[in-house]
């Protein structure tokens, strides 16, 4: 492993512990899309189905398993805990779960390494990965004042992907048979939505402002 | 073995 992806993996999870302590500390979720969470979910149960027949490294199992607990754990707080779900925007966080899913199911049915069940699932999760943030930065464009740990949250997560990035460039010099055309591409569009959020998030820092994006 | 290229990331 090189360090662009254990930079990447680290900002991911950071990315989580910032979220959970913002749901924990300040007993709200203000600002945060309860559709994204339960997107990302699914993408790491579909996903991670490997923990069951292929072992990798025990960084590996342990990573997946994180990542789906903590996941779970969100979704928990968000709709069943008496306090933080009272602070969910509901109105707001409007975005249909079947625009996004939908496609990625037939594009993974379409287009894929190998047409077999756990292969099609994991393809579907490399896509719906790509696009689950969408919600999230809907939900931010309607909300007045961002406040800056689902800023932070965001931009952890942007960084993971721009990491994954660096951390793939790296492999395909240094690894003579990492061809990976499918994720890259998905990873690519995946980093290119968090531009203008980037624009936005760096212009606010500069100007020590809040952010706010343009609707 | 491209398969499990594919699948050692996160």
């Amino acid at each position: 492993m090189n360090l662009f992806r254990l930079a990447g993996d680290m900002s991911h999870l950071l990315s989580v512990c910032v979220l959970l302590l913002k749901i924990r500390a300040t007993k709200s979720c203000r600002g945060i899309s309860l559709k994204t969470q339960e997107l990302y979910a699914l993408v790491f149960v579909t996903r991670y189905l490997d923990l069951f027949y292929s072992y990798i490294s025990l960084y590996n199992s342990i990573m997946k398993v994180t990542f789906i607990a903590t996941a779970v754990s969100i979704i928990r707080y968000m709709r069943f805990d008496k306090v933080v779900k009272q602070t969910y925007d509901k109105e707001q966080d409007t975005f249909r779960y079947a625009f996004l899913v939908a496609p990625c199911l037939v594009l993974a049915l379409v287009l894929n390494h190998r047409f077999t069940f756990t292969e099609v699932l994991w393809t579907f999760s490399i896509y719906l990965e790509a696009v689950a943030i969408l919600p999230q930065l809907v939900l931010m464009q309607r909300t007045q004042n961002i406040d800056n740990l689902t800023a932070n949250y965001v931009a952890l997560l942007g960084a993971y992907r721009g990491l994954y990035i660096v951390n793939w460039i790296y492999r395909y010099f240094t690894e003579p048979h990492y061809r990976q055309w499918l994720v890259w591409i998905s990873g690519v569009v995946q980093t290119a939505l968090y531009a203008d959020f980037f624009y936005f998030y760096t212009k606010a820092w500069k100007h020590n402002t809040r952010l706010q994006l343009p609707a | 073995q491209r398969r499990q290229l594919a699948h050692d990331e996160l």
